[in-house]
């Protein structure tokens, strides 16, 4: 596991910061909880709206696509049977894979699907808040997700209003994945692999500003976990101890026992929110839950393994 | 700003000029002069609130004035999460893919 890790450094990977709450604005006077009638908090499971784009669920899905595209030099025949798509597939973060296999130009990001998860969301609660796997096994059960383009947002859920069947599919997945709740080896993964849909109690996160925060389990309870966000990258900073040991000594290097090791996770409630839309969450203490459910989307079938046995 | 290190709380006065400094910022108005008495006062609660988990908090994070600053918990939760999970993960057992698997 490398000692940091920040996706948002990798250019097309993580997208813009949205909001999940700002509905369509509808003329009137504005409430705390946003303009009279808007239909703030229905679209409970994390996406940005009016551009559904990349939430905590669907960014596990765009993310691991990206990372593919770019990652590896493409080949017609893996990638393009892949999507069985011409050009100008909009992978959500604005990469286009050409026929002839190279990596195309950058185009304007374009989004992914989440209207298509609040109808056809087999719980049929997505305003009611959904769960990350019932999303992942609405992408399974539909053989894939539409864009945005042909499954428009309209603000509203209505879960017998299933219209994916009609709609060509512009990504899949092969599986979702839960991974061990174990934060060395969601490191791993993260560092590894990519992006992945964490679910967390949020109860800290209306009075946080900045910082890491590093809670007990009486102050943030591991085990009601409330909110989804993407896990997108670690790393370590000083603590507030290591800065005065640091001013009063001459070390050169951080001293282990004043550094902080945290998590960076993408929420989606705007950019002036916290560290520009991001927070951070001490790691290795399983802080408000994080290792609880940590799921993520598997693009390529199961290579086979050659079997091994074990000794009698 | 943050309440880390500050002396407890805004005077009332201060109070008001602080609430209106984050109606400011936030683009926040009220339409009854009771609902911004209200709002005031949840303002107020979720300042001690933060100064609160200033001090319980081992990390280095600063709580302070965010954008949910005038909600009450429970509008903040029922705004912005989803329905609490508890107990243990999920028993995926439902027959996964349509019949169309393997076509896309």
């Amino acid at each position: 596991v490398p000692p940091t890790c920040d996706w948002r450094k990798e250019a097309g990977i993580i997208s813009s910061i949205r909001n999940q709450v700002s509905a369509p604005l509808r003329p009137g006077p504005i409430q705390p909880w946003g303009r009279e009638g808007e239909e703030r908090g229905k679209a409970c499971i994390p996406f940005p709206h009016p551009h559904p784009s990349t939430t905590s669920k669907t960014a596990t899905v765009a993310g691991p696509w990206q990372q593919r595209a770019t990652s590896r030099p493409c080949g017609p025949s893996n990638t393009i049977s892949l999507w069985k798509s011409p050009c100008k597939v909009w992978l959500g973060e604005g990469t286009c894979v050409t026929e002839t296999g190279v990596p195309g130009a950058r185009a304007p990001t374009r989004s992914l699907l989440a209207p298509e998860l609040l109808d056809c969301d087999r719980c049929g609660n997505g305003c009611k808040g959904g769960f990350v796997w019932d999303a992942f096994l609405t992408v399974l059960n539909n053989s894939g997700l539409a864009s945005d383009k042909d499954y428009p947002f309209k603000g509203n859920s209505k879960p017998h209003r299933c219209l994916a069947k009609k709609h060509k599919k512009v990504a899949w997945i092969q599986d979702f994945i839960m991974l061990q709740p174990c934060e060395q080896s969601i490191a791993r993964y993260l560092a590894t692999q990519g992006p992945i849909t964490v679910t967390i109690n949020m109860k800290l996160l209306q009075q946080y500003q900045k910082g890491v925060i590093k809670a007990t389990p009486t102050t943030c309870d591991p085990q009601l976990v409330d909110h989804s966000v993407l896990l997108v990258g670690f790393g370590k900073s000083k603590s507030a101890e290591g800065r005065q040991a640091e001013a009063v000594s001459s070390w050169s290097h951080p001293h282990p026992r004043y550094s902080i090791p945290y998590w960076i996770l993408k929420n989606s409630w705007g950019a002036n929110w916290g560290e520009e839309g991001y927070f951070r969450l001490h790691r290795g203490s399983n802080t408000c839950g994080i290792t609880k459910y940590p799921f993520t989307a598997r693009l390529d079938k199961p290579v086979k393994k050659h079997q091994v046995s074990c000794p009698p | 700003g943050s309440l880390r290190g500050q002396d407890p709380g805004p005077q009332p006065l201060e109070l008001k000029e602080v609430f209106t400094l984050f109606q400011i910022r936030y683009n926040r108005s009220y339409s009854h002069p009771a609902e911004h008495a209200r709002r005031l006062d949840i303002f107020a609660r979720n300042l001690a609130k933060a100064q609160q988990l200033q001090e319980e908090d081992l990390g280095t994070a600063e709580f302070g004035v965010t954008p949910f600053s005038d909600l009450t918990e429970e509008e903040f939760g029922q705004l912005y999460g989803h329905q609490r999970v508890a107990g243990e993960a999920p028993s995926v057992s439902q027959k996964v893919g349509s019949e169309e698997w393997g076509q896309s």
